[in-house]
């Protein structure tokens, strides 16, 4: 319901809290572009739901680490254009990993198949890296448990391993050479790591939609926080990624939906055939020095329909990116502290709550069947308005724990 | 860097077009 005192969503508090049943986006029985189901990796619709699932606190704890992977790469970059490349030459004891020279983690999965025949692996896809990467047998130095059987190169007939002296080998950013095979690595923010053989194979987005000698990262010394993901599908905007890889088959287009919770499906599509109602666009801007994030310029805040008296100037300072494996936005802390106070104001009639990790502004529920939750808009460049949904204003923690989903970075220039 | 997480894009339709160097965002998709 909006239109109340401005601009709320009036919602029963049970539409908040997480199902243990999946309710599956419906489906039309044909698509005439690739769409594949979207799922968070930790709910009821998800093919890796684990047990037990995640606290609240953990996913938040985890997303802190995955921001400071962002700023320490963009920071570096910012003073060295390009990292030094090291060779190595064996798997998994050469190849330097360096501490936030990727980033990762990321809460949203999607199954795809990989190699002749085809087999299905349910990855974490995400916009914030670019290298895609599976475990594979024979699990040389080892892997961590996964869902999915865990893929055997030696049985695919289309598999080959891409050759030291590859443009591929010298586009990425750690990368080493064993017997003139390729070698990759990759380290996230939170030590989370894959390294192995750099290579090529079928990779089938759909039954009928098939991306040959696919380049991707085949993993024989793999840990870290993926849950029981099979790997991760690199969406960025560097020369490695899917997106590049397959522009001449996509145009570089491609487009997601993120279920309103871990209860409910969403989709990822490929190639102009999106979902275009009510699409508005706003400007996207690169970065030479940092190629594989997608920047956006984020204008202004609005509350409740007030728009916030931030200076346009704090957000250019910064610089915004767009990044489907961080959980919660961050702002400049002035933008942030405006927006918080616009919020506590409108719902100063409810119960506070303690903090919730990260999360510094929270509700107790408690006793409420509705709730009146101002809504939260971003202007970005172009003229462009995002009305977040509520799912899109609120972090759930408990009926008695429920946080406005936004965070300050540590100064207005970081 | 200001980051737009996962959070606030949920039912969104997101679009990158990187092409036509632009992102799209359409509410209710989901």
């Amino acid at each position: 319901v909006r239109g109340e005192q401005g601009s709320y969503h009036k919602i029963s508090i049970h539409s908040l809290l997480p199902s243990k049943v999946c309710s599956s986006f419906k489906e039309s029985a044909n698509f005439n572009f690739t769409r594949l189901k979207v799922t968070h990796r930790h709910g009821p619709c998800s093919p890796l739901r684990s047990h037990p699932t995640p606290l609240p606190e953990q996913i938040l704890d985890e997303d802190r680490s995955r921001v400071d992977s962002l700023r320490r790469r963009i920071a570096a970059a910012a003073t060295s254009a390009k990292l030094d490349r090291q060779r190595g030459s064996q798997v998994g004891s050469k190849i330097p990993v360096r501490p936030g020279s990727s980033v990762s983690t990321g809460n949203y999965v999607v199954t795809v198949g990989f190699g002749t025949p085809k087999r299905d692996q349910t990855v974490i896809f995400d916009t914030g890296s670019d290298i895609t990467w599976i475990q594979c047998q024979p699990c040389v130095t080892y892997c961590y448990e996964q869902q999915d059987p865990i893929f055997n190169p030696s049985a695919s007939s289309t598999y080959a391993n891409i050759s030291c002296s590859s443009t591929y080998c010298s586009d990425l950013d750690i990368s080493g050479c064993s017997s003139s095979a390729c070698l990759y690595g990759v380290q996230y923010g939170d030590n989370s790591f894959s390294i192995g053989f750099f290579a090529q194979d079928t990779l089938s987005l759909s039954p009928t939609d098939v991306i040959p000698k696919f380049p991707f990262g085949c993993g024989e010394r793999n840990r870290g926080l993926f849950g029981k993901a099979a790997g991760l599908m690199g969406l960025g905007h560097g020369k490695l990624s899917l997106v590049t890889q397959t522009y001449q088959k996509y145009g570089g287009v491609f487009a997601y939906c993120l279920p309103p919770t871990s209860s409910s499906t969403g989709y990822l599509t490929f190639g102009t055939g999106y979902p275009s109602s009510k699409v508005k666009f706003t400007p996207m801007v690169t970065d030479a020095s940092t190629p594989t994030f997608y920047y956006l310029n984020l204008m202004a805040i609005s509350v409740a329909g007030q728009r916030l008296p931030i200076s346009a100037k704090v957000f250019n300072d910064a610089g915004t990116i767009i990044d489907s494996g961080t959980v919660i936005t961050r702002l400049p802390p002035t933008a942030y502290s405006a927006l918080r106070s616009a919020f506590r104001q409108a719902m100063s009639s409810y119960k506070t709550a303690s903090a919730l990790s990260i999360l510094d502004t929270c509700y107790d529920f408690t006793g409420h069947s509705t709730v009146s939750i101002p809504t939260v808009a971003l202007q970005f460049g172009g003229g462009v308005t995002m009305e977040l949904d509520l799912s899109g204003t609120l972090y759930v923690g408990s009926q008695s724990q429920v946080c406005l989903a936004f965070a300050a970075n540590g100064d207005d220039s970081d | 860097v200001g980051i737009l997480g996962n959070v606030q894009q949920k039912t969104f339709n997101v679009v990158y077009d990187v092409s036509k160097k632009k992102i799209g965002f359409g509410p209710g998709a989901c």
